[in-house]
C-alpha cells in the first residue's frame, strides 16, 4: 500500500502534530504498519511518543544531508507496527542547506522509496511554513491531510495552501491529491465554530472529512506523557474521534 | 518614550497576534500613541483590525525592499492614536530577499528612526519563525514579550527562543531586554495549566506577567469582526484581561 500522506498547514498551532501522531497510532492499533516522519525542528511528533529528540544522533536532518537511509534512522516505539523518524534542532539549517542541493525537492522522495512496501501508511509531520521541507513532503506524498483549527485567523491562509498544492502537483508531483480536511479543535457550542465549518465546507466541498474532531483535553495532556491519545486515555471523546478519523483515513485510501 | 516591543515565539499559535493587538488597542484606548507593525506574511494582526491586506499596494514589504518610509506606509484605524503598518502575501518573499542585502539584520530598526518619536509604543507582531524577519524585529526591538500558551507542545521551544534572544543580545543589540512573559490560553481548571504556569514560572522567575490571560471565545471572535477586543466585547473576561496586561506592560515600562 505505502499510502504516503503529508499533514500539511502553514497556520502555526492547528493541530497537525496532534493530527498525524494520532492519525497514526490510531492505524497502527489495528495492526497497519506505519511509520511517522517528524519534519518540523520543533520534534513535537517525536517528543509526542516520548522520545528525546536532543539525544538522538541519527535524525530526519541526516536523511537529507547525508547518504544514510531510512531504515537506518527509523526508531521503534511501544505499539509494534508503529516507528517513528525523529527531528531535533539540527534540522533548523536544512532550509538554508537544501537551497543549493541538486534536486533538492525529490530527496525525500528518493529516499522513501527504499521503505515504501514496508508500510501501509507513512505519515508526514511538517513545520508551521511552505518552505523546502514542506515542499519535499508534498512531492514526496501522495495526498494531503489540511487541519484546520475552527478560528476566524485559520481561515485566512487557505488560499495559499491549496495554490502551493496545486503548484507542486503542476510541476513536481502530478499524483498528489488532497486526502481531506480535518476540523480540528470543534466546540460546537460557539457561533464561531459553526461558521468556520460552514465556510470550510462551502470551500472544500466533499473534500472534508465526516468525521469532526472536538477539542479535548486528553489530546493536550497525552504529549506530556508521551504517547498518543489512545495509549494516554483511550475512552475520550478526542481518542475516539481520531480512531474514527483513521477509519475514514484507510476507508478513502482504500477506494482510490 | 518610543517603546519598542517584539511579540516573538517560534511555535505556531500561541497567541502573538491576539496579544500584538489586544495589548496595542488597550494602550491606544487610554490615549497612548500606537504603531502596530505586521511582519508576518499571513498578514493576521492587519485582519485584526478589518484591513485587507490583499488589496493594499505599499505594505511592510515595501518597506524592506524599496526606500518608501515608514510615514508613507502607516494605515489609521478607527481608534484615534493607534496605527497599523500592514502585511501581505508578498512578505514571504522577504525571507529569501533579504539573504544578500547589505546590513539585512538592521534594515527595519534603521526605518524606525524617523518615527520613534512619534509613537509611545511600537509592538511587532512576528511569523512563526525565527527567521530575518523575526531577527530584524529583535535588533530594532527594546525588549521581547513572549506569548506562551499553557500547552505541554508549547514548552519545548522555549529554550531555543531564549538562545536567540541572548545571541541577537550579543552580536545586534545590547540593550534587547525580556520585557516579560505572556501566559495566555489559561484554563486553572485544568491539570495541564497548572503545571506548564509552574514550569514556567520556575523558568523564567520575575520575569512573568502577573496578568494572566484566559482562554475566552469573545478573543478568538473579535477578529472575525475587524476590531480588537476592547472594542468588540469590551466587560469579556479577555478584553479586561489585555487592559491589565496593558497596564502591567506601561508600568514597567515607566520603570525601566
Ligand atoms: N483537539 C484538540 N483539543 C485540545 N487541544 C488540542 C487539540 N488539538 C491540538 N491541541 C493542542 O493545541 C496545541 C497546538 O496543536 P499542535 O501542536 O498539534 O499544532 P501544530 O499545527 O502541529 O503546531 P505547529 O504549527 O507549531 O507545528 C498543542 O498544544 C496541542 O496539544
Ligand atoms: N486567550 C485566548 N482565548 C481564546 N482564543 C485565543 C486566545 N488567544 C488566541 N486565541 C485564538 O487562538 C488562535 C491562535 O492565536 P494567534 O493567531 O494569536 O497565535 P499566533 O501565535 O499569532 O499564531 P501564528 O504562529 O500563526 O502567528 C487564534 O485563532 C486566536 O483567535
Ligand atoms: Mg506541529
Ligand atoms: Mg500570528
Amino acid at each position: 500500500m505505502g499510502e504516503i500522506i503529508a499533514i500539511v498547514n502553514q497556520k502555526g498551532g492547528v493541530g497537525k502534530t496532534t493530527t498525524a501522531v494520532n492519525l497514526a497510532a490510531s492505524l497502527a492499533i489495528s495492526r497497519n504498519r506505519v511509520l511517522l516522519i517528524d519534519l518540523d525542528p520543533q520534534a513535537n511528533a517525536t517528543a509526542g511518543f516520548g522520545i528525546n529528540g536532543k539525544i538522538i544522533t541519527h535524525t530526519v536532518y541526516e536523511l537529507f544531508i547525508s547518504d544514510v537511509g531510512i531504515k537506518d534512522l527509523v526508531i521503534p516505539t511501544e505499539m509494534k507496527t508503529l516507528y517513528v523518524l525523529p527531528s531535533n534542532e539540527r534540522l533548523i539549517g536544512a532550509e538554508v542547506e537544501l537551497v543549493d542541493m541538486p534536486s533538492r525537492e525529490f530527496i525525500l522522495k528518493k529516499k522513501l522509496e527504499q521503505v515504501k512496501d514496508d508500510f501501509d501508511f507513512i505519515f508526514i509531520d511538517c513545520p508551521p511554513s511552505l518552505g523546502l521541507l514542506t515542499v519535499n513532503a508534498l512531492v514526496a506524498a501522495k495526498s494531503v491531510i489540511i487541519p484546520i483549527q475552527c478560528e476566524y485567523y485559520a481561515l485566512e491562509g487557505l488560499g495559499r495552501i491549496v495554490g502551493i498544492i496545486n503548484q507542486i502537483k503542476n510541476s513536481f508531483n502530478s499524483s498528489l491529491e488532497i486526502a481531506g480536511i480535518a476540523l480540528v479543535m470543534v466546540d460546537l457550542r460557539t457561533n464561531l465554530t459553526r461558521e468556520v465549518i460552514r465556510e470550510v465546507k462551502n470551500y472544500f466541498q466533499d473534500k472534508v472529512f465526516k468525521t469532526l474532531i472536538p477539542r479535548n483535553i486528553r489530546l493536550s495532556e497525552a504529549p506530556s506523557f508521551g504517547k498518543p491519545a489512545i495509549l494516554y486515555a483511550s475512552f475520550s471523546k478526542g481518542a475516539r474521534s481520531y480512531l474514527n478519523l483513521a477509519k475514514e483515513v484507510k476507508r478513502n485510501a482504500e477506494k482510490s
